[in-house]
């Protein structure tokens, strides 16, 4: 999948790529110990296109999210149905516009579009949905997974997406060495990540954005790295005694 | 060959004897349209009285009757019924006659007319059925009762869905007293009892995804093996269609549309259930026998969530937990156990103190801390008898009962056997949001009782409203239901104020245990039409292939009737509901205005889609026979003249059938049917998208 973090107090957009393997549970959003909310993602692949560089693709075949406050519940979003697992179940197919209210937790679906999950009024996630009626070899129905509103998410949140939540950062020329050119790193947590400019279309392909781009799985741009971010299951909150 | 028995049996008939019997029924979207041809052949040179009796379902209306008798045609018309004439009886405040008398098992339609001297009499009725979901199945009968083995006898059933059929079964045939009525419990499928041998070879079913043909057609001796007497029983099939927790079914057809609703997947809403049994002296023996049976099977399928007690009553009433209902627990089962088991029949039936006592526990209990706000509450009231303690008028238990309930709970109603007042049960079912059922007097009741608390025993959604774009529709039947049970199904109808629109927005709401549920969808008009026409064509090309193996009188009388009630079906089924939901405010009614409003409507209704319904007689003109056995010339019409007619064959009793949902309790304090005020519906795109951080993982 394509990450892409907004840093609006910064102005800028910082985007990375995670090359990870099917079947790979990745952490987004880790804040159990004081929002209680937790989302992650697994991973599926597909052949990457005739032409490209790669050999495979990955993305998103489900986002679970599980949230702790005021009730423990869970919620499981594949392209095709939504469960929503409180002190009972509930599946949603994805075809249907329908929502569900629970006081604190929502779960709204527009058919075949998107589906937003409101935890507690002011924090709220957007997955969309998108579907192939005829798929190439290479397309797989799949999740794009966005933050609505992080208000709620406590400065203590990590994840891949999380960790960038209430960051500042800033760009920083570093002048040329010898026959190079000079380069912008980005200056992030007292770290300095070497980027580029890139472009990347969000939102269904609707919306461009211009985005500092990290290299290599996001070294250095990330705490730790990639592997530290592999969850062991669907619902793995990350708290092991 | 045909055996020796079966020879004499034909050769001893002196009557005009059935040559042909052919049933075509098929099912478009749950709604059953049924043509029988029936052919009597008198081959004796003296005229002889030929009778067709048929057998329909109590919840079906039929829709036209035709007799073709010495080459003449006599047509039936459909008629409204006089107003009954009030006969003088005395006492004041006593019942109307007929008002206490019990309802119909079965409706038998029975027509007899002479038939001429080795001449052929040809019968054709047809009838219409709304299927109704019960336990997560349609059942469709056909009742297969002759009186005589039948040269040629057939039976086709062709189901059309818009969604694909599942869990097709044909049962075996099934025999004993009144398996028709709409309003008779349903036994649960027995697990170890073995079924009723089969003759395979008669059985034919062809299934598609979303088309299944069912043929039954024995020949004389297969006929004979199964009975000599000619009552081979109902043949039966249920089946299923694909859903899913959506917002539903919904075709639309030349101006009007029907909605089925039946989501899945849902979690079940608990509930809070007092049971009032009748434990009056009548319920000696095997009624109480069988209902404690029923109890104590549905003691273990209670859940942990629910609220129980039980009252039994007679003269006296007794409360089994004063004052409180009981979570369900191991210890509380094994005590209710206890007290079902020491019920003992002996006395008057109260049934005015039973169910106030019943109701104001329960109200109660719905004040009290314990209870809470996302539950279903329910009285299931069961008797066999009528009012003899206390308050025996039923307008004032009625009354009574309505003050008690306050609008706060649904009341189901059982009534075992033929002493009951089905008529006060319905009612006060009706009233309180509830449904009756019958259990006849030789049926297994145990079976039954449990059957209707599986139909009611498992709430998934209550304070269910269903919505339409405002000014979109009209004359849309009931739209708000107080619950929705595990298995059943809601189906609206209504008109399109704008067939050229380009859609229509429907909304459900309805709540789940704590959580709001809204499903929302924009109904493309015209391609839905489309869809729904594809169906039609599907079903009417399915029905003519079926009726062109019948034999070319039989075809063609057939795929006449049945072809051109098919192609408006949707607006039929409207009719249908419509018809419904007019007896049951008639019913309903609390002043005489009220009542003639609902009864004028239901009326023209019925005389509109030429039904046969409480409210209208059919009247067929009867052919003349001359002494040497030939038919009279035909009258000469003069302007003014009376016809000749037979007697009306009205059905029997004035009551209204069961309907497929609980009717709501009168959220306004108007009659819910043909309102032509629809919530409003605020539109809501929907293909919205909200826009907001960037900060995201997508796809590539």
């Amino acid at each position: 999948p394509h990450f892409v973090v907004e840093f609006p107090l910064s102005k800028l957009t910082v985007c990375f790529n995670i090359n990870g393997e099917p079947g790979h549970i990745l952490g987004l959003v880790s804040d159990h110990k004081y929002s209680g909310v937790t989302v992650n993602g697994k991973l599926i692949g597909a052949p990457a296109p005739p032409g490209s560089h790669k050999q495979q693709r990955t993305y998103f075949s489900t986002i679970t999210i599980v949230v702790d406050k005021p009730q423990r519940a869970y919620i499981e979003v594949t392209p095709k149905k939504v469960i929503l697992d409180g002190r009972d179940r509930i599946v949603l197919p994805c075809h249907s516009t329908v929502s569900v209210d629970c006081g604190a937790l929502s779960v709204a679906i527009v058919g075949n579009s998107n589906v937003t999950v409101t935890v507690g009024g002011n924090i709220s996630f957007v997955i969309l949905l998108h579907q192939y009626k005829n798929p190439a070899p290479y397309q797989r129905d799949h999740l794009g997974f966005y933050i609505g509103n992080n208000k709620g998410l406590s400065h203590n949140c990590h994840g891949l997406l999380g960790q960038f939540l209430y960051e500042e950062v800033g760009l920083a020329e570093l002048p040329a060495q010898g026959d190079t050119k000079p380069s912008l790193v980005l200056k992030v947590k007292n770290r300095s990540v070497p980027v580029v400019q890139k472009s990347r279309r969000i939102y269904s392909g609707t919306q461009s954005v211009d985005c500092w781009f990290a290299r290599n799985n996001a070294a250095k741009l990330i705490d730790g790295e990639y592997k530290d971010y592999l969850m062991s299951h669907m619902f793995d909150t990350g708290d092991w005694p | 060959r045909v055996p020796r028995q079966v020879k004499t049996i034909i050769t001893k008939e002196t009557k005009p004897h059935i040559q042909e019997l052919s049933i075509k029924t098929t099912i478009i979207s749950r709604y059953a349209f049924t043509a029988v041809y029936c052919s009597l052949l008198n081959r004796y040179p003296a005229a002889s009285e030929g009778v067709f009796q048929f057998q329909i379902p109590a919840n079906a209306y039929i829709s036209n009757f035709t007799m073709i008798i010495g080459g003449r045609v006599y047509q039936s018309e459909v008629k409204p019924k006089e107003k009954r004439v009030k006969q003088e009886r005395g006492k004041s405040g006593t019942k109307e006659p007929g008002d206490a008398s019990p309802e119909p098992e079965v409706e038998v339609f029975r027509m007899a007319a002479k038939i001429p001297g080795r001449n052929r009499a040809v019968f054709l009725l047809t009838y219409e059925e709304l299927l109704q979901r019960r336990l997560g199945r349609y059942e469709h009968v056909t009742s297969l009762r002759p009186m005589q083995l039948v040269s040629r006898l057939s039976l086709d059933v062709t189901i059309v869905d818009h969604s694909p059929i599942t869990d097709l079964e044909v049962l075996p045939l099934r025999n004993g007293k009144s398996n028709a009525a709409a309003n008779t419990a349903t036994a649960p499928k027995p697990p170890n009892i073995p079924a009723k041998p089969e003759l395979p070879i008669t059985t034919v079913i062809k299934n598609e995804k979303n088309v299944c043909k069912i043929t039954f057609s024995p020949n004389i001796i297969q006929q004979a093996k199964i009975t000599t007497s000619g009552i081979l029983g109902d043949f039966v099939i249920r089946y299923d269609v694909q859903r899913d927790m959506g917002i539903g079914d919904i075709q639309v057809l030349n101006g009007h549309f029907v909605h089925y609703f039946a989501p899945k997947d849902l979690p079940a809403v608990p509930k809070n259930v007092v049971f009032v049994i009748d434990t009056s002296a009548s319920m000696l023996g095997t009624k109480i026998r069988q209902t404690k049976d029923a109890l104590f099977t549905i003691l273990r399928d209670l859940r942990p969530g629910d609220n129980f007690n039980f009252i039994s009553f007679s003269n006296k009433i007794k409360v089994w937990q004063p004052n409180r209902l009981v979570p369900v627990t191991p210890l509380n089962i094994r005590d209710a156990k206890k007290f079902i088991y020491m019920l003992a029949p002996t006395g008057g039936t109260n049934i005015d103190g039973a169910i106030r006592t019943g109701s104001s526990l329960l109200r109660d209990y719905l004040l009290g801390p314990d209870s809470s706000p996302n539950s279903v509450s329910l009285i299931i009231f069961l008797t066999d008898g009528r009012p003899t303690v206390g308050e025996i008028q039923s307008v004032a238990i009625l009354g009574n009962t309505r003050s008690a309930v306050q609008e706060k709970f649904c009341i189901f109603t059982i009534g075992i056997g033929n002493d009951v007042d089905y008529r006060l049960l319905e009612r006060m079912a009706l009233e309180n949001c509830g449904m009756m059922r019958r259990i006849n007097e030789e049926a297994d009741a145990s079976a039954m009782l449990k059957g209707f608390y599986n139909e009611i025993g498992t709430p998934l959604l209550s304070d269910i409203r269903i919505n339409y774009t405002e000014n979109s529709v009209q004359y849309v039947t009931q739209n708000l239901f107080t619950n929705y049970f595990n298995g059943s199904e809601i189906v609206v109808a209504g008109k399109l104020t704008n067939e050229s629109a380009e859609s229509l927005h429907v909304q459900v709401t309805a709540s789940n245990n704590d959580k709001s549920i809204i499903l929302e969808t924009d109904v493309p008009l015209r391609n839905r039409q489309i869809d729904t026409e594809k169906h039609v064509k599907l079903a009417t090309s399915a029905m003519a292939t079926g009726v062109r193996a019948l034999g070319t009188d039989a075809t063609q009388k057939l795929g006449v009737a049945l072809g051109s009630v098919a192609e408006d079906f949707v607006e039929r089924v409207w009719g249908f509901l419509s018809i419904k939901e007019g007896l049951r405010s008639r019913l309903r009614s609390q002043t005489s205005k009220d009542r003639e409003g609902h009864t004028q409507q239901a009326t023209n209704l019925s005389m509109t889609y030429h039904f046969l319904t409480p409210l209208t007689n059919i009247a067929v003109e009867k052919p003349e026979v001359l002494t040497d056995g030939t038919m009279a010339p035909a009258p000469t019409i003069t302007p003014g003249a009376g016809e000749a007619t037979s007697p009306a064959n009205d059905l029997p009793g004035d009551t209204d059938d069961r309907e497929p949902q609980t009717p709501d309790r009168d959220l306004n304090s108007q009659a819910l049917s043909q309102s032509n005020t629809i919530g409003k519906v605020v539109r809501r795109p929907t293909k919205k998208f909200i826009t907001f951080s960037k900060t995201s993982a997508d796809g590539d």
